[in-house]
């Protein structure tokens, strides 16, 4: 029996929300320690790594570790179903071939099932290096998205470079080319708003920006967003998710002709 | 130009 229940559904369909954009469909590894999922999106280029604790559920039964393959537009059409402020709880047997997701307003007075077929997916697990990494840049993540979005309106490639001074974030295409450059703070009052830099040496990496801005769908768990970067690695960008876990997404970096 | 790398070769399976 498998059992997971969190108080707001706004979470799950946050976190859906971050990753159906890369992915059509996932398995959810599911065990005593919480919910996993590791997928790469369909060009190999791009790797989703979502981790939620069992311990930041509301309540949480994991009698034997099981994967459930989903279909994550189906996943999405159920989720919209629900109220941002409903208990969501996700259910299956042991063995099952079908999940149920079980919705319940705050006063109980409306009580929703929807039972979605699972699926078989022949998804294999790739084992991530631990990587001490040369920068290490975190922001708000309202902040890096604002700059993702706003760039990628001038070419396919950002060029991001970061020494102690900042981070820039370089665009060029055909109709020119922009630079958005941010300073370290020093901001204690704001740590929410600060922009701060570990560096062991610099580094310039160029990156898609059509992934970096599917990677902004995860905006709304979390107000920061942290960006690890070493030469010739992938980039990992993670948000992590308050008391429940985190969503690192890894991404291949473009390299020059 | 550019070239898109693959995480592949970044990764190994387990």
């Amino acid at each position: 029996m498998f059992e997971a229940r969190l108080t707001s559904a706004a979470t799950l369909k946050k976190v859906l929300e971050a990753v159906k954009e890369l992915l059509n469909e996932a398995s959810f590894d599911c065990s005593d320690s919480g919910i996993q999922l590791q997928a790469m999106d369909n060009s190999h280029v791009s790797l989703v790594s979502l981790t939620l604790r069992s311990d930041g559920f509301d309540k949480y039964r994991c009698d034997r570790s099981l994967t459930m393959g989903m279909n994550l537009a189906s996943m999405s059409k159920i989720l919209k179903c629900a109220n941002n402020d409903d208990t969501v709880t996700i259910k299956a047997q042991d063995d099952a071939d079908t999940v149920t997701f079980v919705f319940e307003s705050k006063k109980q007075e409306k009580i929703s099932d929807y039972e979605m077929k699972l699926m078989n997916l022949d998804q294999e697990h790739l084992g991530i290096p631990e990587t001490d990494f040369s920068c290490v840049i975190r922001m708000p993540s309202v902040e890096f998205a604002r700059i993702v979005r706003d760039l990628a309106q001038f070419g396919e490639t950002v060029l991001i470079c970061c020494t102690k001074e900042g981070v820039k974030f370089s665009v060029s295409g055909d109709v020119g080319s922009a630079n958005v450059k941010l300073a370290q703070t020093n901001n204690f009052d704001k740590e929410e708003e600060s922009v701060s830099i570990e560096m062991q040496e610099p580094v310039s990496l160029s990156f898609a920006c059509q992934y970096l801005i599917s990677f902004t769908k995860a905006t709304p768990l979390s107000p920061r967003v942290q960006l690890s970067m070493s030469s010739n690695v992938p980039l990992v960008v993670e948000y992590e998710i308050a008391e429940l876990g985190y969503i690192r997404y890894y991404l291949a970096p473009k390299i020059e002709d | 130009t550019a070239t898109q790398v693959r995480l592949d070769g970044f990764f190994t399976v387990v």
